[in-house]
């Protein structure tokens, strides 16, 4: 199946 | 200080009891523009952004950045407090360890006045890029929600498919399979009961449903609702409300096979 993605991954740290 | 009036409690008790289990402990971050919100959800799956503008309040006044920090459970046990119609005025200091509450019943012969601890919260706080998204989707708020109790029925995941032919939610489970297929819907009289699909690109992608069903909670926010769906990147659903405020929900899409 499908593994979930991190938000993290997506957005960087500010 | 921050002194904030709002005409109705609802507003702030709608938004509290959309987030209050995707996110605990979280900063109200306030400036004169108004009072944000960022949080993640404890397994950095979804990331909630809320901004009630200055606008949504009368009066708003906050003249240098304070952050309240909120235990949302915490301010939950103060806002049921509140009837839907009181008036809502939050103050705060500005370097606050409690945020007082005070509503007012609209014919005013009733005042209840509260004062929450407040929380010292390290919060990291995520760059979200402006995105040209693929399909922007927008459609009645309660029909979202319809679909997505419906389809969490029968799976722990949903398949967004938005194409020329319209917006396919599609899931496949242990006990069979089921899609909805929703097309352009143009209602003159009612235009919260539109459908509307802009597409640049056809896109797929699959997200779990345990968060979109969680993100529906917000569906007395606004009878209309906005889906942002780009391939590989996270979904935005959008909850806009009057005076430019807004509740958005990120979720971060399922990857591999």
């Amino acid at each position: 199946g499908a593994g979930q993605g991190n938000i993290m991954s997506f957005f960087s740290k500010k | 200080m921050l002194e904030a009036r709002l005409e109705q409690a609802q507003l702030l008790k709608k938004v509290v009891d959309a987030i209050k289990d995707l996110v605990q402990d979280c900063n109200f971050d306030c400036n004169d523009s108004g009072i944000a919100l960022q949080a993640m959800d404890n397994s950095h799956v979804a990331l909630v952004s809320m901004m009630l503008k200055a606008e949504s309040f009368n009066p708003f006044r906050c003249d240098r950045n304070i952050a309240i920090g909120l235990n949302l459970v915490s301010l939950t046990k103060v806002l049921r407090a509140a009837q839907n119609e009181d008036i809502l005025t939050l103050k705060a200091e500005d370097a606050p360890d409690s945020l007082n509450l005070t509503f007012e019943s609209s014919d005013k012969d009733r005042i209840s006045e509260y004062d929450l601890k407040l929380m010292d919260i390290d919060q990291e706080h995520l760059g979200i890029p402006d995105t040209d998204y693929s399909a922007t989707i927008s459609m009645p708020s309660a029909e979202f929600k319809r679909i997505c109790t419906d389809l969490m029925a029968m799976s722990e995941s949903v398949t967004i498919e938005a194409g020329k032919d319209g917006i396919k939610f599609a899931c496949n489970g242990d006990i069979g399979n089921g899609s909805i297929t929703l097309r352009t819907v143009q209602d003159v009289e009612n235009k919260e009961n539109n459908i509307e699909i802009a597409l640049t690109e056809p896109v797929s992608l699959t997200f779990s449903l345990k968060y979109l069903v969680n993100f529906c909670k917000a569906q007395n926010l606004s009878k209309t609702v906005k889906l942002h769906i780009s391939n590989e990147v996270p979904l935005l659903v959008e909850y806009a409300m009057e005076g430019g405020s807004y509740l958005r929900f990120y979720l971060a899409p399922k990857i591999g096979d």
